[in-house]
C-alpha cells in the first residue's frame, strides 16, 4: 500500500507571468502530483509534494517569491481518518 | 445494506458495495432502471451503466459518467446518491417524470473500476487506468486524455509515468473504447455530462483548442443557468467556461469528442472542495455535494429535454 507520511499539499498562488513560467519548470518534475492543472494568476494550483522533496520545493518557491500556503499538512493523516471512517461505517 | 432505503449515502464505499447498491436499486425499480454491462475493464471488471427508461425504442438519451479519474471519490459517491434521487423522484417530481417520459438517461457511477479499486487497495492517489505500458515500469493512461479529439496535443503527456499520459493511441484504453462504442452504437445521445472533482467548475468544449465552439453562447448560457440552480442550495461558488479558457489546454478529453460527433450539450463538472481537502473531501460533504450537483444536472437535462435537435 502506498503511504503518504509527511507529504503536504501546497496551494501555490502565481502572481505574474514570470511566476507562471517558473512554475512550468516545476511541472517537469515528475515526482510532484499536481492536483489541479493550468497555471494562471486567477486560480491557485494545488500540488502534493512528497515529504522527501518538501524542503527543496518550498525553498524553490521562496527563492522565486512565489506565494504558497499549506493546504494539507500531512496527507497520510487525512487518509487514515478517511479509512477509519469507512471501517466504522462498514461495521455500522 | 440490502435495501436502497438504508444504504449509507454519506459514506465512501468500495467497488463491490457500489455494484451491490446498483443491483438493489434496479430491484427496487424494475420498470424504470436496468443495469447495462457495456464491456469489461483492462483487469476484466464489468463496467455497468444504469439505464433509466420508461420505454420506447432508442429514445433520445442523456449520458452522465462519474469517476473516470479514480481518486475523485466524491464523484462516484455523488453519482450513487443521484441515481437513487432520480429513481425516487420519478413519478413524484413532475420535471423528472416528464424528462423520463421522453428521454432515457444512462448513468455510469464508476467509469474507471480498475483505478477505483486500486485507490482502495494500494494507492488512494491513483488517477489513471491500470493498463500495462510496454517498455515502461509505469502503468496506466489518463482516460480523459485518451479520446480521439486533438489526441496527443498540448496538455497531455507522452510519458507513461505522467498522470496525464495520453496512451499509445486514441481509444487505446478499453474503458474509453467501451463508452465510445456504446455512444456510437446508440447514435441518439443528445447530451454527454462527465463528472470530475475538484474545482467548482462547469465546463463545455473545447479543451484541445481555445477556439470557440459554434454553440459557445448557447452552452455558456445553459451552464450559467445550471450553476445558478446549483449555487442556490449552499451558495457553492462555481464558474462556467470552456475547458481551455477556464483551466488550460488539455487534449484528448471526452466532451470534446462527444461534441465533435454531434452531441451538442456536452459538459464537464468539477465538483466542490471547500478549499481544504482536495480529493480527500470528508464523507460528511458527500450528500451536500450530491444535492447541489443534482440541481445543476437537472437544470441541464430539462433544457436538453425542451430543446430537441
Amino acid at each position: 500500500k502506498e503511504l503518504f507520511n509527511g507529504d503536504q499539499v501546497l496551494r501555490i498562488h502565481a502572481e505574474s507571468e514570470d511566476h507562471i513560467h517558473i512554475l512550468k519548470e516545476l511541472d517537469e518534475d515528475s515526482g510532484l502530483d499536481f492536483w489541479t492543472h493550468g497555471f494562471s494568476t486567477e486560480r491557485p494550483v494545488d500540488v502534493r509534494v512528497p515529504h522527501a522533496s518538501l524542503y527543496a520545493v518550498k525553498d524553490f518557491l521562496k527563492e522565486n517569491n512565489i506565494p504558497f500556503t499549506v493546504m494539507i499538512n500531512n496527507v497520510q493523516d487525512l487518509l487514515d481518518e478517511q479509512k477509519a471512517e469507512m471501517v466504522s461505517n462498514a461495521e455500522t | 445494506e440490502r435495501n436502497a432505503k438504508i444504504f449509507d449515502f454519506a459514506a465512501y464505499h468500495d467497488l463491490d458495495t457500489i455494484y451491490s447498491f446498483m443491483d438493489t436499486l434496479v430491484a427496487s425499480h424494475p420498470n424504470l432502471i436496468s443495469k447495462i454491462n457495456i464491456g469489461n475493464s483492462y483487469e476484466n471488471r464489468p463496467m455497468y451503466a444504469l439505464k433509466f427508461s420508461t420505454g420506447g425504442e432508442n429514445r433520445p438519451a442523456i449520458w452522465i459518467d462519474a469517476g473516470i479519474h479514480a481518486r475523485e471519490w466524491v464523484t462516484q459517491a455523488s453519482a450513487v446518491w443521484i441515481a437513487n434521487k432520480m429513481a425516487s423522484d420519478y413519478g413524484v417530481d413532475p420535471s423528472v417524470t416528464s424528462l423520463l417520459g421522453q428521454m432515457d438517461v444512462y448513468l455510469m457511477i464508476v467509469t474507471n473500476p480498475d483505478g477505483y479499486s486500486f485507490t482502495h487497495t494500494d494507492n488512494r492517489m491513483w488517477r489513471k487506468t491500470r493498463s500495462v505500458n510496454p517498455g515502461s515500469s509505469c502503468r496506466g493512461t489518463d482516460p480523459n486524455r485518451n479520446w480521439d479529439a486533438g489526441f496527443g496535443g498540448p496538455g497531455a503527456s507522452k510519458n507513461p509515468c505522467s498522470d496525464s499520459y495520453h496512451g499509445p493511441y486514441a481509444h487505446s484504453e478499453v474503458e474509453v473504447k467501451n463508452v465510445v462504442d456504446l455512444i456510437k452504437g446508440h447514435g441518439n445521445f443528445k447530451s454527454f455530462i462527465s463528472i470530475h472533482s475538484y474545482s467548482q467548475l462547469l465546463m463545455y468544449p473545447y479543451g484541445y483548442t481555445c477556439t470557440n465552439i459554434p454553440d459557445q453562447s448557447e452552452l455558456h448560457a445553459v451552464g450559467t443557468a445550471a450553476i445558478k440552480e446549483l449555487m442556490s442550495l449552499y451558495n457553492t461558488k462555481y464558474q462556467v467556461g470552456s475547458i481551455c479558457k477556464i483551466i488550460y489546454q488539455a487534449s484528448g478529453g471526452s466532451i470534446d469528442w462527444t461534441y465533435n460527433i454531434g452531441i451538442k450539450y456536452s459538459f464537464a463538472f468539477e465538483l466542490r472542495d471547500t478549499g481544504l481537502y482536495g480529493f480527500l473531501l470528508p464523507a460528511n460533504q458527500i450528500i451536500p455535494t450530491a444535492e447541489e450537483t443534482w440541481l445543476g444536472l437537472k437544470n441541464i437535462m430539462e433544457y436538453v429535454r425542451d430543446h430537441p435537435y
